[in-house]
């Protein structure tokens, strides 16, 4: 553990809590997609399937877990009962056919080893570097977004961008860690796919602004 | 036994 996975991990903890409070304290969901929050409950599964065989690492990694899945699977339930009128599908369009299948082939191409269990992990990590996009195309869609709902995007963004230099922090100086190449690459395109939010966010929302695209 | 890969990140 290095201080800069505890900030991913801590800023993914924290994302977590400003969508599930802005929906609480706006008793709506309206600017957030369905469809990404789907995509995320599929990728926690997946990945954190090792709950179950996996020799126990640590009770933090275990209870992160389980935290992830279930924050993840609260939220879908959320969004499909109690704030289901405030959701708009007819804004929430994107294509997730293609996310879903484009990560099971890579997942498939290269997997870490032809077991379920690495195949599944490798898709999720894929999955996750996309998860966004139906977020962002929504976003895009409407051409500004609410300011508290771009703190989500930011955190959960954050998340895997400070996990580079974590990546970087373990080669050098731990010895007995063994890079993941599937986690690198993905964790390089997903942070790649934010540059543009994070550069808005960064110009616009910090300074006090409303998060409009020019 | 071969080793498997543990992926202790989250």
């Amino acid at each position: 553990m290095n201080i800069f996975r505890m900030l991913g991990d801590l800023s993914h903890l924290i994302s977590i809590f400003i969508l599930l409070h802005k929906m609480q304290t706006s008793k709506s969901c309206s600017g957030v997609s369905f469809k990404s929050q789907v995509l995320y409950l599929v990728v926690y599964v997946f990945r954190y399937l090792d709950l179950f065989t996996n020799p126990f690492m640590s009770y933090y990694n275990t209870l992160m877990k389980i935290v992830f899945i279930a924050s993840s699977a609260y939220t879908i339930y959320l969004m499909s009962t109690v704030f289901k009128p405030t959701h708009d599908p007819a804004i929430d369009t994107f294509k997730i056919e293609y996310l879903l299948g484009g990560s099971l082939v890579m997942a498939l191409l290269f997997p870490p080893k032809w077991t379920f269990m690495e195949i599944s992990w490798a898709f999720s990590i894929w999955l996750e570097s996309v998860a966004i996009l139906p977020q962002l195309f929504m976003v895009q869609r409407t051409g500004e977004a609410e300011t508290i709902t771009t703190h989500y995007i930011f955190a959960l963004g954050a998340y895997r961008a400070l996990y580079i230099p974590n990546w970087i922090w373990r080669y050098m100086f731990d010895k007995k860690a063994k890079l993941e190449t599937i986690a690198v690459v993905a964790g390089l395109a997903q942070t790649l796919l934010y540059s543009d939010f994070f550069y808005i966010y960064w110009t616009k929302v910090m300074k006090g602004k409303k998060f409009q695209l020019p | 036994v071969e080793e498997q890969p543990a992926h202790d990140e989250l």
